[in-house]
């Protein structure tokens, strides 16, 4: 039950389809489980809508965690927001006004071929798990994959490169299935959040050109907002601006298509650490990562109640 | 084991290229040893003074080190063993609690 489920651990994909569940049972005032399609390999693609029911269309927030199989402190925030969300609701003013006022739609798990094949098979899998008839390598790089200057700089056009973009734009039916559901809530998609790891960084367009995005001041402020209460739990520092000159030029992300495809405030998140653990965070650092994270996204979502 | 041990001996080298012919020295030798990037996501996304991080199969650790001497590139290595640190991230008592 939703009481014993243990936020401190990773969990295999079919714990988290399971709590999902849960939470969908336990808590039908404030959640809505659905599904926007099946991967690969035919698995659903949940999805948890979270706010106060009432007013159709209400702003809402995306967040997406596990795009890439190996970053499993994803997954782990997803939960984490969901769970705080819950049990805050109704005592924290902040998270109560966010819940009346906006929806969160989150998907604890993106890629979930990829993500089962890292807990059964390989550890290190970053891709989904497509199959390329010519090609014995499988997999493409779903942050690659999106139909915004796709298969440019910085993305392989090799099967077997970890950055392959696949054979044509949204080729992937988990990117296709989350465009499809983005392109239909667009008018009220006000925030997009895809959340990775490692490396301490929060990034907003453009990854794919080194320009400014027009509402260049307004998303400036909300990250470095984000970055200062992320900085308040427990003073780890994060760097924070355009993806292609805080990180490098990549094309076909899906913060560039999201932006490109009117939502206003993109933002990828790069999770702990710098490179201490890597990929294998230890379970120990799960809370206070997840804690500052939650921070700041609070600190985005409230921006999106202001004007700017 | 978890992954039928499969990381035993594998370890993550962080390599600092310094200058453009560094990095260029570095895409060659990485380019002849198979590694996984951690970061950045691939060779062409390399620049100097830039970190970089691969996952080093147990049996070309050895002949990486000996390369980098050579060229002498600065790197450390921040996880000298993999297996060990991927039973130490999910730990017998959480996993235990799982099963």
């Amino acid at each position: 039950s939703e009481s014993q489920y243990d936020y401190e651990v990773y969990h295999p994909l079919e714990e988290i389809q399971n709590w999902m569940f849960e939470m969908n049972r336990s808590r039908p005032e404030l959640v809505t489980l659905f599904s926007v399609g099946k991967s690969y390999e035919g698995r659903p693609l949940y999805v948890l809508q979270l706010g106060k029911r009432g007013r159709p269309q209400k702003k809402s927030v995306w967040i997406d965690c596990g795009v890439h199989a190996r970053e499993w402190i994803g997954p782990a925030f997803c939960q984490w927001f969901v769970k705080e969300a819950l049990s805050s609701y109704k005592y924290d003013s902040v998270m109560t006004r966010l819940l009346n006022h906006l929806d969160f739609f989150i998907m604890p798990v993106f890629n979930v071929d990829g993500y089962r094949f890292s807990w059964n098979t390989d550890r290190f899998w970053r891709k989904t798990r497509s199959k390329n008839h010519k090609f014995h390598c499988r997999g493409v790089d779903a942050n690659r994959n999106w139909k915004v200057k796709w298969c440019d700089e910085g993305a392989s056009s090799h099967p077997c490169d970890d950055t392959y973009c696949g054979p044509f734009p949204e080729s992937e039916p988990e990117v296709k299935a989350v465009a499809k559901f983005l392109r239909k809530h667009k008018k009220r998609m006000k925030a997009y959040i895809s959340i990775h790891a490692y490396a301490q960084m929060l990034l907003y367009p453009y990854s794919y050109k080194y320009a400014a995005i027009p509402n260049f001041n307004c998303v400036e402020s909300a990250a470095q907002n984000a970055v200062t209460a992320l900085h308040s739990a427990y003073g780890v520092r994060y760097r924070y601006g355009p993806a292609s000159t805080t990180l490098y030029v990549s094309s076909g992300s899906s913060i560039d298509w999201a932006y490109r495809n009117g939502i206003p405030y993109a933002f990828a998140f790069e999770l702990r650490d710098t490179g201490h653990f890597g990929f294998l965070l230890p379970e120990s650092l799960i809370k206070p990562t997840c804690t500052e994270t939650l921070r700041a996204v609070k600190a985005i979502a409230s921006g999106l109640l202001k004007k700017c | 084991y978890q992954y039928n041990n499969r990381y035993a001996g594998d370890q993550i080298f962080r390599i600092t290229p310094t200058s453009d012919a560094e990095v260029r020295a570095l895409q060659k030798i990485l380019g002849q040893i198979k590694v996984d990037f951690w970061q950045p996501n691939s060779a062409s996304l390399m620049h100097q003074n830039a970190t970089v991080d691969v996952h080093v199969k147990r049996n070309d650790t050895q002949d990486l080190h000996a390369r980098l001497k050579l060229e002498g590139i600065k790197y450390r290595v921040f996880i000298s063993n993999l297996q060990n640190e991927i039973e130490k991230q999910s730990g017998y008592r959480s996993s235990r609690k799982r099963r």
